[in-house]
């Protein structure tokens, strides 16, 4: 049900005997799949009162590949300056190996950036960036 | 540490693993029992803070982010074998990878009822989270963060706020990429995407003017006629079924364009993150039909 997205060596690793074996996983439990159909019924169309409830106490980071068109980063940015936190400094490039790697926009408790030029998968796209912004996140670095 | 769920060896990788891993159940409602697969910190696993990482879909494997995006490991093309990633995510933090809902995965259950709901979901991973810190307790007390990507935005918030009220978990944060967060704001800046990034050309970028807009307010989720459902929906068929890679609209769509009968597959995760197009005035004949179809 995904198109576009080819996880055929995944499927093949995990579905192997010993691999299955190695992840402790029982026999009655069918083939893996990457997605599965389910009976699934949204409920929510917006996270609004959710980020209205943590954000006061929590920290907060959405990050968007700009090359996705399924969660685009246009929507994201939008609902993020829609929560009206106090903004904290203008929109800014951030830097990774010597390179702009996206923009990032700072509020009150929570973080809207960019990742240039990455897809829906931004770990996948852009590994090292994403690793550099994480790592900043954890420890509530800029 | 569970010494059951331990992973001694992972085939296709040669040699120790690069840090302790783990592998098995965690009990949810009822007969529920998600799969989890945890790996330590490789830098400091005592020090370093807890990260909860969930896939999207609905319905997709948290394993995908694994062995595709930021686990320890990924596979390589033959199936067989696993290569580092020397960007994951555990250099820097403990990392749960979660298979949410049951039915999703490895996860499963005894009853075999797959239907869910966003809110029994986020009840059933807060459920099987505090199963994680029972098998854990050496976690219990770290820093926690909840990531998590695409439908996460909806997995992750929904969670959250359920972690927040238990205040014997060290909740710090919460990071969500390419999230659904709002699928009024996804639909509707969906259509600027696709303009300004070359995808629909002046053609229909003229109509949606005309018919959506007024005095340069426009109206993409409730389209006011059915001059602008059309021009939506036209709209609609550039960005989604013409075999444009809709997650990576600059990339490549894998295995080619996809066919009909598989497009009419990928309608249900469509369904998901947009909004349909709701005319003020219902449409008729033909039109009337394609509008459903695409619904």
């Amino acid at each position: 049900i995904i198109p576009c997205i080819n996880t055929t060596a995944e499927n093949n690793y995990l579905n192997r005997p010993e691999v299955r074996k190695a992840l402790h996983i029982p026999d009655v439990v069918p083939k893996w799949k990457v997605c599965s159909v389910l009976d699934y019924h949204r409920v929510y169309n917006s996270m609004r009162a959710q980020f209205n409830a943590l954000l006061p106490k929590h920290r907060g980071l959405v990050y968007n590949g700009d090359a996705d068109i399924m969660c685009n980063f246009l929507g994201d940015q939008k609902f993020v300056a829609s929560l009206k936190r106090t903004e904290r400094g203008e929109r800014r490039p951030w830097i990774y190996n010597q390179q702009v790697a996206g923009f990032v926009k700072d509020y009150d408790q929570v973080t809207f950036m960019t990742v240039k030029a990455a897809g829906h998968m931004v770990p996948s796209f852009k590994p090292g960036a994403s690793l550099q912004m994480i790592t900043n996140f954890l420890s509530n670095q800029p | 540490q569970p010494a059951a769920d331990e992973i001694t060896s992972l085939p296709g990788v040669s040699g120790s693993l690069s840090s302790r891993q783990y592998s098995g159940y965690l009990r949810a409602s009822g007969t529920i029992k998600l799969h989890y697969w945890f790996v330590e910190s490789e830098r400091d696993p005592e020090n370093d803070p807890l990260v909860l990482w969930m896939n999207g879909g609905p319905g997709c494997s948290s394993l995908d982010g694994y062995l595709s995006e930021l686990g320890p490991y990924q596979v390589n093309d033959d199936g067989m074998t696993l290569r580092a990633n020397k960007y994951s995510w555990n250099q820097v933090a403990n990392v749960i990878f979660l298979e949410a809902p049951a039915g999703v995965g490895f996860s499963y259950s005894d009853d075999k009822n797959y239907t869910t709901n966003d809110d029994e979901t986020a009840e059933n991973n807060y459920l099987a989270l505090l199963d994680f810190f029972k098998k854990f307790p050496n976690m219990a007390n770290k820093p926690f963060f909840i990531t998590g990507e695409s439908y996460g935005g909806i997995y992750v918030p929904t969670l959250s706020v359920r972690v927040m009220a238990n205040a014997s978990i060290n909740f710090k944060g919460f990071a969500i990429g390419n999230g659904l967060l709002d699928t009024y704001l996804n639909t509707e800046t969906a259509v600027y995407y696709a303009y300004y990034h070359g995808i629909i050309g002046e053609d229909i970028w003229a109509k949606l003017q005309k018919y959506c807009c007024t005095n340069g307010s426009c109206s993409f989720v409730t389209p006011p006629n059915k001059q602008c459902s059309l021009a939506l929906m036209e709209t609609q068929d550039f960005t989604m079924n013409k075999g444009l890679n809709p997650y990576d609209v600059t990339g490549d769509c894998a295995g080619g364009v996809p066919s009909d009968s598989f497009k009419e597959r990928t309608r249900q995760v469509l369904s998901y993150f947009f909004e349909p197009p709701h005319p003020k005035q219902p449409l008729k004949n033909k039109v009337s039909g394609s509008l459903d179809s695409n619904n």
